[in-house]
């Protein structure tokens, strides 16, 4: 109660008063300089994505409450410390034989689609659709990708006076990739629309390959200092590794003829 | 009965000795830390803390603070720290060195690289059970990401990607010439 500022007199129906639009996508932030928002200690927004439009990696300093108003998509969301518990085939899009365990390595030569590749691992991967809502906590990286066929729109409020964010009232996102518009907010309401960078733009390049093992130019890429795409990104080939897009159960028949052919070779023994 | 409860409240833990590293890397340094798990009492305070040794040009992996504010305080030796705000703006960049402190705002990306003396520091933290999230490394947030995602989201090829997923098999303190392979079995 301390925090925030009530000594409203009218209350009024608001429109978004900021639109930063982006390659494949359009985010739109209520200014939270009118009283009532001050009042209450949140901000709100609203996000459209295209389909195949990818919500690049970031984390906030605020939780954020999301009702996805229209469409389906797929959010990943980093817990630290958790396992890499979802993982690819590795060799299921070349079509060839799956290599057995990992620490392998691949023939990174030859032709696209011949070429052997490592499984992929990665945290949980959550489907949403339409009508649901999705809690967005602070400080854990999060990237949302339009798999559907018509555009994403969620709209979120975003609690700047919950306890979890200990700077000031105010909302920013620190984005892990490309170089996002932002500004919205009190940001915005001074005029201070710009281009932000990705947080990797502000550590030595040196530094980073250090850190990372990588070369120089790898680091350049993920700086990205000439990328102009915004936020959210067209991503139209990306394939996640979701249960639901699981071969095998795509095919249960052949599934279960093989159980079947296991067992006739007595594999049900211990 | 305030003898047999309150009187005997643990108030103390020491966080300098080697064997009580929670971290370790023969290569980079050891850390610390004492949180409400290992002193209640801190829960009600809000605050814990983290002791570190990096060795000679070892790296305190980039990272940033998920719950807490944490003040710095330079022990002994030094070290170069970056730390980068919401906009990508380096906010600092220099050597830090004995008896300096610095505060890194909460959510503010951090690196750390030791000097050749090594670097040691003590850590406050505003949560008692404050929490990093590593931007390199086996507890990375890059390497919890799909590598498709990271594909699109850095324009690099998937051979990119793999390097930054799994370029440093260390997790929080990386060593200064690391010869592993890009994938080594753990």
């Amino acid at each position: 109660g301390g925090k925030t500022q009530c000594n409203i007199q009218k209350l009024n129906a608001q429109e978004p008063s900021f639109r930063f639009p982006s390659e494949a996508g359009l985010t739109e932030f209520w200014d939270s300089n009118n009283p009532e928002f001050g009042c209450a200690g949140v901000e709100f927004e609203r996000n459209t994505v295209q389909p195949k439009g990818l919500r690049l990696p970031h984390y906030s300093n605020v939780p954020k409450f999301v009702y996805v108003v229209e469409g389906t998509g797929v959010q990943g969301t980093v817990i630290p410390g958790c396992a890499e518990t979802f993982e690819s085939q590795g060799e299921s899009f070349s079509g060839g034989q799956e290599q057995p365990g990992k620490g392998q390595e691949g023939s990174k030569g030859g032709q696209e689609g011949q070429r052997q590749r490592f499984p992929d691992r990665h945290q949980k991967l959550r489907r949403f659709q339409k009508g649901d809502v999705l809690i967005l906590l602070p400080g854990f990286t999060q990237w949302t990708y339009n798999d559907g066929d018509v555009p994403l729109v969620t709209v979120a409020l975003l609690d700047v006076a919950n306890e979890a964010n200990q700077l000031d009232l105010q909302s920013r996102k620190f984005f892990l990739a490309g170089n996002p518009q932002q500004g919205g907010g009190k940001e915005g309401h001074q005029g201070q629309q710009q281009q932000h960078r990705n947080i990797f733009s502000g550590f030595d390049d040196q530094l980073l390959a250090e850190a990372f093992n990588v070369d120089l130019k790898i680091i350049q890429k993920l700086k990205g200092p000439k990328d102009k795409r915004g936020s959210t990104v067209r991503a139209e080939k990306l394939q996640l590794f979701l249960p639901e897009y699981s071969e095998q159960e795509q095919q249960p028949q052949q599934q279960q003829g093989q159980q079947q052919q296991g067992v006739g070779r007595g594999w049900r023994s211990n | 009965g305030l003898e047999e409860t309150l009187c005997t409240v643990k108030l103390s833990e020491n966080i300098g000795l080697p064997q009580e590293a929670d971290v370790f890397n023969p290569r980079a340094g050891r850390i610390t830390t004492v949180n409400s798990q290992k002193i209640p009492i801190l829960s009600s305070l809000q605050l814990s803390a983290e002791r570190g040794f990096l060795y000679s040009n070892a790296i305190f992996a980039p990272h940033w603070n998920i719950n807490a504010h944490s003040a710095l305080y330079v022990i002994r030796g030094n070290a170069r720290i970056q730390v980068v705000d919401h906009k990508g703006n380096k906010v600092f960049d220099d050597e830090v060195k004995q008896g300096q402190l610095i505060i890194v705002p909460q959510y503010f990306a951090v690196i750390k690289k030791a000097g050749n003396e090594g670097f040691e520091y003590v850590a406050f933290k505003t949560n008692d059970n404050a929490m990093i999230n590593p931007l390199v490394g086996r507890l990375s947030a890059l390497r919890a990401i799909p590598e498709e995602v990271l594909r699109s989201s850095f324009q690099i090829s998937s051979e990119e990607a793999e390097e930054l997923k799994y370029g440093r098999q260390e997790a929080l303190l990386l060593s200064e010439q690391s010869q592993q392979g890009k994938r080594e079995v753990a």
